[in-house]
């Protein structure tokens, strides 16, 4: 179904925008 | 315990979800913060695949005529749209202030709404899916109804007919959702009740049999056929009552799991 590879895509541009995000907040810690 | 109720669901938001609860965490423990990094680029593509989201859902809800997805979609698709524009936001505020608190609540907030909205139109989508099975679940509930009511071999026959192409649809459904169920619990009343009602029509339909014969020998003990008979389509009836029950659990029962 469509909809279910639109979600995907959705996770998975979220899961790299928020890696990117913790990697800074890790380099402090 | 699984947190997602079903395997699809469960591979497309389960990594995004540890991901979004290490980043609160990180801020939690980092209050102050980093220096963020410029987030332009992967908010572009969350925005973008947000984008065809939105695109996809509302074809999925002009072309549905499932009333209840009709009113539901929209709302987790506006939560996503929102969520995707307080990341938006976000990342216009870091450029200015790579130090922005603001910015960094934008993204968390953003993030677990993309989380939520994602999983509430998966969740939507899904439900959409599992009435579609009821529906001939409740089809076979209808044929087992008028059981009692078949006297002649010639109905007999066409009772047959039509039970048999549901039932055969009723199966390969209800045996493909229960691979998709993450709960094992679940899985297992699917597994028992389908063999229950694979079981019990072949049973059903001879007892009807009988009875007609019965019926057309002068009627000789045709109260004990009738009660056999009742009492298979009701048994078929109860499991199939289960089977509607146990597709509609989303829910975790943590006693279970314990």
């Amino acid at each position: 179904e469509l909809i279910l590879e639109a979600a995907k895509s959705i996770a998975e541009a979220t899961s790299i925008l928020v890696k990117a995000a913790s990697a800074a907040q890790k380099e402090l810690l | 315990m699984p947190v997602f109720h079903t395997k699809t669901i469960e591979s497309i938001l389960e990594p995004v979800a540890q991901q979004v609860s290490r980043l609160v965490i990180l801020h939690e423990e980092a209050e102050d913060g980093n220096a963020m990094p410029d987030l332009e680029r992967p908010v572009q593509a969350v925005s973008k695949a947000v984008t065809n989201l939105i695109k996809v859902g509302r074809e999925t809800i002009n072309s549905s005529d499932d009333h209840i997805l009709r009113q539901d979609m929209p709302v987790a698709l506006q939560r996503v749209e929102k969520a995707s524009k307080l990341l938006e936001d976000a990342s216009s505020l870091l450029k200015t202030d790579p130090y922005s608190q603001p910015a960094r609540k934008k993204l968390i907030e953003g993030a677990r709404g993309i989380l939520q909205g994602t999983s509430a139109l998966l969740l939507c989508f899904d439900e959409s899916e599992v009435r579609k099975i009821i529906r001939e679940c409740k089809k076979v509930l209808d044929y087992l109804a008028v059981a009692e009511v078949i006297e002649s071999m010639d109905d007999l026959v066409q009772f047959v007919k039509d039970l048999s192409p549901c039932l055969t649809k009723v199966s390969r459904e209800v045996d493909a959702r229960e691979k998709e169920l993450t709960h094992q619990v679940h899985r297992e009343i699917l597994i028992r009740c389908l063999e229950s009602v694979k079981n019990l029509a072949p049973i059903l339909i001879c007892s009807m049999k009988i009875f007609v014969q019965i019926l057309s020998q002068g009627g000789k003990g045709v109260e004990e056929a009738a009660e056999n008979r009742n009492y298979l389509a009701r048994r078929m009836t109860d499991e199939i009552n289960e089977i509607i029950r146990v597709l509609q659990l989303t829910t975790y029962d943590e006693d279970e799991w314990d």
